[in-house]
């Protein structure tokens, strides 16, 4: 792994004499080609290493009898810092019901995660309400009724020739009249780029003011996770994203583009296809998953 | 490389760069880099503006000789079993592909062996009621084998050119999925010798270096004979294929460019490698 290389390189580099900060630069290469390997993307690599060097020569990595350790040790406790000290509950508004959103593109496991945290927000305590606003997608709200089924917990729907918008705005009547203080609304999967579907999920927002909004991301997202985190941030105000299918082998580099460049807070992960398959996130479990 | 007057490592590094960013992989895109330096000495390349071209060219010819699309003209029923990871486009490409040769006249059958997930078998069958041709399902929970049984035997009595068979979405790293796949197989290639003939793995374009493991493993335990490359409509390049094709040999054979019946294309390397640079 990356602690080899390193005691490789570091090994080959003190060979001559005592280390250089090139030297420094020559060992984050190996750094860079292990974030990047684990699908980092390669503008918050450069950043992350320039903040790395900076603590490595703060720390006097060019005295240390063990550099390659110091080093990965720094670069894990980074690593864990930039993805983690933020809050991870959801936030429950002042008066109910609460209401979450789910986004985020095609396949990347909303409608799952939707069941999943009515599940478990429910064990907390919660009288929750699904909501079927996915009104594109053929059988995507059979497939929330069938899972609202298995967890016998009550599933909105208005078919699918009722816009989202209001779909959502019947939701939250009807929750309130029902006493469910919990409402959480499936959406259509689209793509960050296509204007019109984004302008929908702002109308969401706009008419029923989602206490939290939730990007929902496949942990196996390569470079373009920057991208998307960024616009559906920017067009919506994220409270908070959840990574999917970390049950696989994939190293999740994506977590920390996603972390980098919005700012949420990684509330959840998505381990299995179970409807209690919903884990807290740890950030320092996960900078372990990304360095391999 | 616009206003570049020489070749020089920044250059060099700014191409490495724009593979990165496209998913090619650090490795991958390394060893083209190292490639085209070769090149550019071999050829005598003073130029930079050259240099994009003669990349291009290199992962072109990484990307293989074949020409995209499924020929199903061979067999009859031409079998197509679609596998991959959860959530990547399998269901949706059945359709579109399904539509594709209906369009060509052949007559065509689903198979709905995704009895797992909720109301995959309803969503397989609106797919197939837009394109106007059967589908061959069990109830949800029955064991995916038997419903690959039955459409078979529905293909063969039917006369059917060809037939598609949905599973569900797995992750590689789940061996007793894996195993439920090799069940699948297994069991097709029984009831029609040299069944299926074209096991399509599906990959998503946004998908970073775990498609190689997906490829890997899912080629290990089902014989990939094809990927489609779906969601390329997005912003994602789908980059990693070119890996997976070098490391594995499996030919990309189609791409998704959206959620529509005719978002469905043969895999053209030139246009894919073009993108990449766009
Ligand atoms: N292994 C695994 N599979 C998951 C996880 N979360 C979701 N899935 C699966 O991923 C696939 C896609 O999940 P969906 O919930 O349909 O995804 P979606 O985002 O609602 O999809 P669209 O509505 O089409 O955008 C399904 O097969 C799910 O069972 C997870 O954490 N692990
Ligand atoms: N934009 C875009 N969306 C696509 C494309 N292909 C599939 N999708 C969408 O991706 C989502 C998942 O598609 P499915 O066909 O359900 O994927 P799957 O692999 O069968 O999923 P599981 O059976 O749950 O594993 C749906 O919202 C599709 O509309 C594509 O090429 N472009
Ligand atoms: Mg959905
Ligand atoms: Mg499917």
């Amino acid at each position: 792994g990356l602690a080899e290389r390193l005691q490789e390189t570091f090994k080959k580099l003190r060979g001559k004499g005592r280390l250089t900060e090139e030297d420094v630069d020559q060992a984050l290469k190996e750094v860079r080609r292990a974030l990047i390997g684990a699908d980092v993307n390669f503008l918050v690599v450069k950043d992350f290493i320039a903040k790395v060097k900076e603590r490595a020569i703060g720390s006097d990595v060019l005295q240390s009898l063990t550099p390659a350790q110091q080093v990965v040790k720094i670069v894990h406790d980074e690593l864990a810092e930039l993805m983690g000290g933020t809050n991870s509950k959801i936030e429950l508004a002042p008066s109910p019901p609460t209401v979450i959103m789910m986004v985020g593109l095609h396949g990347a496991g909303k409608t799952t995660t939707t069941a999943k945290l009515a599940n478990l927000l429910r064990r907390q305590g919660r009288r929750p309400m699904l909501v079927a606003a996915d009104i594109y997608r053929p059988a995507a709200i059979k497939q929330l009724q069938v899972l609202g089924g298995q967890l016998n917990m009550p599933v909105f729907s208005m078919g699918d020739s009722v816009a989202p918008p209001d779909i959502a705005r019947a939701a939250v009547d009807k929750a309130k009249r029902d006493g469910n203080d919990l409402v959480i609304i499936d959406t259509a999967g689209r793509l960050h780029i296509d204007e019109e579907l984004m302008a929908e999920l702002r109308r969401i927002v706009d008419t029923v003011h989602p206490d939290e909004i939730l990007l929902v991301v496949d942990s196996m997202t390569g470079q373009d996770a920057v991208n998307v985190a960024k616009t559906f941030n920017e067009m919506l105000s994220l409270t908070g994203v959840i990574l999917t299918k970390l049950d696989g082998d994939t190293r999740g580099g994506a977590a920390l583009s996603v972390k980098a460049v919005t700012g949420c807070p990684i509330k959840f992960i998505g381990m299995g296809e179970k409807l209690d398959a919903l884990e807290q996130f740890h950030p320092e479990r996960m900078a372990d998953r990304i360095l391999g | 490389v616009t206003g570049r007057k020489i070749i020089d490592e920044s250059l060099y590094e700014e191409l490495e760069e724009t593979l990165i960013q496209a998913d090619v992989g650090i490795d991958t895109a390394l060893e083209l880099v190292e490639n085209l330096r070769a090149e550019v000495k071999k050829r005598k390349i003073g130029n930079p503006e050259e240099l994009p071209a003669v990349l291009k060219e290199l992962i072109q010819q990484a990307l293989g000789e074949e020409t995209g699309g499924i020929e199903t003209g061979a067999e009859q029923p031409f079998v197509i079993m679609v596998v991959g990871v959860n959530g990547v486009g399998k269901t949706t490409t059945i359709g579109k592909l399904a539509n594709f040769y209906k369009e060509q006249g052949k007559s065509v059958i689903m198979g709905a062996a995704d009895t797992f997930r909720a109301a995959a078998i309803d969503q397989l069958e609106i797919w197939a009621d837009r394109v106007g041709v059967q589908v061959i399902k069990h109830t949800e929970g029955s064991d995916p084998a038997a419903v690959a049984f039955d459409s078979l035997h529905a293909a063969k009595a039917r006369k059917a050119d060809v037939l598609i068979i949905d599973t569900a979405g797995r992750l590689h790293t789940k061996s007793n999925l894996m195993d439920e796949l090799k069940k699948v197989r297994r069991v097709i290639g029984r009831e029609l010798p040299g069944a299926p003939h074209e096991i399509l793995l599906v990959v998503d374009a946004t998908t970073g270096q775990n498609a190689i493991s997906q490829a890997k493993l899912f080629k290990e335990a089902v014989d990939v004979t094809g990927l489609a490359l779906t969601k390329l409509d997005g912003t994602a390049k789908g980059g990693v294929v070119v890996a997976v094709r070098q490391s594995l040999g499996i030919p990309i054979k189609m791409i998704g460019v959206g959620e529509g019946i005719d978002d469905l294309r043969p895999f053209n390397a030139k246009e894919f490698v073009d993108a990449l640079f766009a």
